[in-house]
């Protein structure tokens, strides 16, 4: 499905994700 | 440390936020940065344990987050670093400043250019964090892939015009990037009318 690195990279990296800032208000 | 009015406006002058919401965000920062030290200034225990739910634990892309947050490198992130970072993930800030704070979260080793190794760094620590397997055929033609279409010169890594020309084409690379919560920030944080200093 990922034959792109930056597409893998930026879809599975939670730590790149900040909405979680946001969803623990 | 409170935020004086001066303060708040000047904020919003340097970021894409009104004056009322830099004062929304200060009632989230001033949360995150007393979650562990109270000392009104995020560490990074701070921001993982927002991210994660977890204070302890390595996490690459954390930390290049976490250092481009902190711009002024002292290992805090400061009530202004905030807003300054988190401006460039408003639906409204331009392409252009997404796809370069893009560029510095990838060029991990800070060279001015995402090298071969520093992507398969990043993919590898992936596959770590979600227990993917993948073999070392694969991973590398999936890097091959990637450079054969993103590093036009085939100098082995990428440069910054060439990773416009790439975001360019690939735009969902971006996705991450903009943040919708960030257009409804003082819905968000009502609580900031209480202390609100201006009326927008």
């Amino acid at each position: 499905k990922f034959f792109n690195a930056f597409e893998f990279i930026s879809s599975m990296s939670s730590g790149f994700d900040l909405s979680s800032l946001f969803e623990s208000k | 440390r409170t935020c004086q009015h001066a303060d708040l406006e000047r904020l919003a002058r340097e970021s894409q936020f009104s004056v009322n919401e830099v004062e929304a965000l200060y009632e989230l920062f001033k949360k995150l940065s007393c979650s562990i030290i109270d000392d009104g200034l995020i560490h990074k225990e701070e921001l993982r344990l927002a991210l994660f739910q977890a204070p302890y634990g390595e996490n690459l892309f954390l930390d290049r987050v976490f250092d481009l947050f902190d711009e002024k490198k002292n290992g805090v992130i400061e009530f202004e670093e905030f807003i300054h970072a988190l401006s460039v993930f408003h639906p409204y800030a331009s392409i252009q400043e997404k796809t370069d704070f893009a560029f510095r979260l990838y060029d991990l080793r800070q060279t001015g250019f995402i090298e071969r190794e520093e992507v398969q760094q990043m993919v590898s620590a992936i596959l770590l964090e979600s227990d993917m397997m993948l073999s070392d055929e694969l991973l590398t033609m999936i890097i091959d892939k990637t450079f054969a279409d993103a590093d036009s010169d085939k100098d082995g890594k990428i440069s910054k015009d060439e990773w416009n020309v790439y975001v360019h084409k690939h735009p969902s690379l971006l996705k991450n990037m903009t943040l919708p919560y960030l257009k409804d920030v003082t819905t968000a944080f009502p609580s900031f009318i209480f202390n609100t200093e201006v009326e927008d």
